[in-house]
């Protein structure tokens, strides 16, 4: 369903080229964690993504895209607050 | 009724951007 979300987004927001990079950059952190990468560049890539979404969700209407676009900044939210929480807990074992 | 009315608005702004300002920080 995470998918799907973010690939509905990305067919609703074609008129938004700084929307759909954003998205692109979620999709590369996420299959970046997925392969086993969970470090600050992966974090970064959350950051430069959800700071964008944030600007667009703020300046998006009411409407079906504005509720996806949200759900779907709380996924990126919570899947980047834990790794960061997976690489404060990697340089506190080193 | 109200749905679509900007002062139904459901989404916390504040809890987002403090969210997002502690995902900055350095860890």
């Amino acid at each position: 369903q995470f998918k799907s979300t973010r690939d509905i987004l990305r067919e609703m927001s074609r008129d938004q080229p700084r929307m759909l990079a954003a998205l692109e950059l979620a999709s590369t952190a996420i299959a970046m964690e997925e392969n086993g990468i969970e470090d600050h560049d992966t974090l970064a890539l959350y950051q430069q993504s959800l700071g964008e979404l944030l600007l667009a969700l703020a300046a998006e209407a009411q409407g079906c895209r504005r509720e996806l676009l949200h759900g779907e900044i709380k996924s990126l939210m919570t899947r980047a607050e834990y790794l960061k929480e997976q690489i404060k807990m990697l340089e506190t074992q080193k | 009724v109200g749905r679509n009315t900007a002062s139904s608005d459901d989404i916390d702004f504040d809890d987002l951007s403090r969210r997002f300002e502690d995902l900055k920080k350095k860890t």
